[in-house]
């Protein structure tokens, strides 16, 4: 464990609390995509199939319950519990076209044929496209409400600390995962658009609107 | 080739 790869998950993990309570107190699921909700719910349970098979340690199985549950939790307020306030009009990517050819490059590039392994590269390939129809929703409506913002800031900076933390483990430790490393640089560009954004307006008090 | 890398992280 190294401070970037902590501060990661911590940043993740803010991102996650982030969404839960602002529908939670708002109410409102009103500018969330669910359809990434629940790309992101599916990204952790085939990632941490392993919580029964493998103790790692405390830490590391603690955290794949409060993501797995958070995520599962979020989709339950978004589909069920705040329906109504669920905008499906503006939620409309087709998630089938990441999903599968996503499924399809699992099974062809991975580290090893076997059911977890597939399952794992395929979480991580998912993850690295979940935010998409998110992104995609932001520029239908051209705006997003600030909270949401900043669910977006710290879940696209969580993967960006972990490509630190991959170069920290390869100088040190020697330790490497193409796999993962290539995903996530494609997952944190996804958000270099709205980083942009999201600093020269959010953080300077503007609402952030896409130009139309 | 079975070099599956350890799945410490999360």
């Amino acid at each position: 464990m190294n401070i970037f790869r902590l501060a990661g998950d911590v940043s993740h993990l803010v991102a996650i609390i982030i969404l839960l309570l602002k529908i939670w107190k708002t109410r409102s699921c009103a500018g969330i995509s669910g359809k990434s909700q629940i790309l992101f719910a599916s990204v952790f349970v085939t990632r941490y199939l392993d919580l029964f098979t493998i103790f790692i340690s405390l830490y590391n199985s603690s955290m794949k319950i409060i993501y797995i549950s958070c995520s599962i939790a979020t989709v339950y307020l978004v589909y069920f519990k705040f329906k109504a306030t669920y905008d499906g009009n503006h939620d409309t990517f087709r998630v089938e076209f990441l999903v599968v050819p996503v499924g399809g490059l699992s099974f062809l590039v991975n580290h090893d044929f076997s059911p977890m392994e597939i399952l794992w590269t395929f979480s991580i390939y998912l993850e690295s496209v979940a935010i998409l129809p998110q992104l995609f929703m932001i520029s239908k409506t051209g705006e997003a409400e600030t909270i949401t913002t900043h669910y977006l800031f710290f879940l696209g900076l969580y993967r960006g600390l972990y490509l630190i933390n991959w170069i920290w483990r390869y100088y040190f430790e020697g330790f490497f995962d193409l796999i993962a490393i290539v995903a996530g640089l494609v997952q944190t560009v996804l958000y270099c658009d709205f980083f942009y954004l999201y600093v020269t307006k959010v953080l300077k008090g503007k609402k952030l609107s896409l130009p139309a | 080739d079975t070099d599956t890398v350890p799945k410490d992280e999360l």
